[in-house]
């Protein structure tokens, strides 16, 4: 098995703005079909991340502010880290998407498990 | 590497029955912490699933019932399948999860990308 690094099978990132509300988040993920929304400000730094479980706590909890729904401590990888590291990250933290950032927290792309369990199909 | 089969890496699973409402669901979702709730009749047959994917569809479209967002034609594993076979299921559906079933549908457990992209981390 070759070594496989988070460059080559990062993929890109649907992001949002943490000013935008919880149902215009809901639509681009729906609209994107995809779980993982990266909350960025105008630069393209990260800010946080909202997922889909995340708007399902807002359901669970009556909550309507997005700001009130984001995950603001965001574990992230690099674009040259080897994947069994990531793997490593995903099970200690219980998730399923690492935002790849470079040395001043600007968005790359994502890496989920949905990719990384696509290595083993091959 | 050892052949792996969905017996070794299959999880519980959490159900719910196709009259509970949605937002009932939801707090199933969260407080068990999974992005997948599989949809069983009171014998534990398989009838359909409900991921926080379709709860934020159902924020983005104002739906209100859960049998309005229960996928019904859900996409399965056997326990004896091996994992590359299921990984390609996967990709095909772009789904993250697939129930696991017996000869008669009944409900055995569930394996996810999440378990599959875990055996790349050992
Ligand atoms: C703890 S997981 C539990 C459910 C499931 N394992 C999953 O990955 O969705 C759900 C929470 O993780 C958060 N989350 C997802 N990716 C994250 C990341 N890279 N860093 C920090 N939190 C993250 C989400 O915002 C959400 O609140
Ligand atoms: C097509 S995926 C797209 C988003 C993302 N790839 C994911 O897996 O959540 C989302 C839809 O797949 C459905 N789904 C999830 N697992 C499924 C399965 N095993 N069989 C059929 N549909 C499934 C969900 O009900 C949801 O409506």
């Amino acid at each position: 098995k070759e070594a496989v690094f988070v460059q080559n099978i990062m993929i890109p990132t649907v992001t949002c703005n943490i000013d935008e509300d919880t149902e215009t988040v809901a639509r681009r993920i729906i609209e994107k079909n995809v779980n993982h929304v990266v909350v960025v400000d105008d630069g393209g730094i990260l800010k946080g991340i909202v997922t889909s479980f995340d708007i399902t706590k807002a359901v669970a909890k009556k909550e309507e502010k997005l700001s009130n729904v984001v995950t603001r401590q965001v574990v992230t990888a690099s674009p040259e880290e080897p994947i069994d590291s990531c793997v490593r990250k995903l099970k200690k933290h219980d998730i399923s998407a690492l935002p790849v950032v470079d040395s001043e927290k600007k968005i790359l792309g994502i890496v989920t498990s949905e990719q990384i369990s696509r290595l083993l199909g091959e």
